[in-house]
């Protein structure tokens, strides 16, 4: 499984800092969602 | 041809400490900027500019406030993600942006 | 002949290597832009206003967003002190940093999409350094690029 670290709470600098991490989540949703179209459905979280 | 990709390296190493030093004068300005005393003040956006920025009315706003250095950490467990927040230098404000 | 194949590496590196440095300095820029229309624009507002907004209304920089469907269930633990928190989300999110709220604000005057008026690019001009300005220019088709000398 992928994971990503960045640092935050400075001001401006970089650019597209949280684009990698975007396209991660993003792409794997759709592999999350072929998943669940298989797999039995995840267990419901508890609300926010 | 060797004369000529010589002087074209040469030129090239010129410009790229230029940038260089652009960039590092760019970086100052805007610490600076960012850090005055009346800018930090007025540096700020309203909730209704959230909402305008991501104006989709199905969309779940939610703002962070971090002290410098905080490490966030996005992983991707079996099922769903997880996203952890560890600060060294005070504590972190997490926001919902409010509906109306 | 090899000597010259040596410099012909040589300069597609450092030609590549300039071409990430300008993007970085334009980037640059452009927050510079940001920032300053933004506090202009508060001031602006709070001077009509005579008054600051309601603290609890606004948000200051640096801040991050995280926007995700209203759907998703998001399970969140937070520790005492507040120094560590940990959210499961059972959905997609996307996460971005405080410019890129303030470019869809308009305050990079369309800079960074290389979409801005004669007016914008005026403004965006005024509030940059002499030194940088024909960076500012380059990013606006329709005006000589900035080639660089």
């Amino acid at each position: 499984r992928s994971r990503m670290l960045v640092s935050i709470g400075e001001s401006f600098g970089l650019s597209n800092r949280f684009q990698k991490i975007n396209q991660m989540v993003n792409s794997s949703e759709r592999s999350f969602k072929r998943t669940l179209d298989l797999g039995s459905a995840p267990k419901p979280l508890k609300r926010l | 041809r060797h004369k000529e990709l010589q002087r074209e390296v040469c030129d090239l190493t010129e410009a790229e400490e230029q940038l260089d030093e652009l960039i590092s004068k760019c970086n100052l300005q805007l610490r600076l900027l960012t850090e005055e005393p009346q800018n930090k003040k007025l540096g700020y956006v309203r909730c209704q500019d959230l909402k305008k920025s991501f104006d989709s009315p199905d969309q779940l706003v939610m703002v962070i406030r971090a002290p410098p250095e905080t490490q966030m950490q996005v992983s991707e467990p079996s099922k769903g993600y997880q996203v952890s927040l560890k600060s060294t230098r005070g504590p972190i404000d997490v926001f919902l942006c409010p509906e109306d | 002949a090899q000597e010259c194949q040596n410099l012909e590496v040589e300069r597609q590196r450092r030609l590549e290597r300039i071409k990430q440095k300008q993007s970085q300095l334009q980037e640059l820029i452009l927050q510079q832009i940001a920032f300053k229309n933004l506090v202009q624009r508060n001031r602006q507002t709070e001077q009509q206003a005579n008054r600051p907004p309601p603290p609890n209304s606004i948000i200051h920089l640096p801040f991050i967003i995280v926007n995700t469907s209203k759907k998703t269930v998001i399970d969140c633990s937070i520790s005492n002190d507040k120094f560590e928190y940990l959210f499961n989300f059972d959905s997609m999110f996307e996460i971005h940093d405080d410019i890129e709220v303030l470019k869809r604000m308009g305050m990079a005057c369309g800079l960074e999409v290389g979409k801005c008026s004669p007016e914008d690019l005026k403004v965006a001009r005024s509030l940059v350094p002499k030194a940088l300005e024909p960076y500012v220019i380059g990013q606006c088709p329709g005006w000589d690029r900035f080639i660089w000398s």
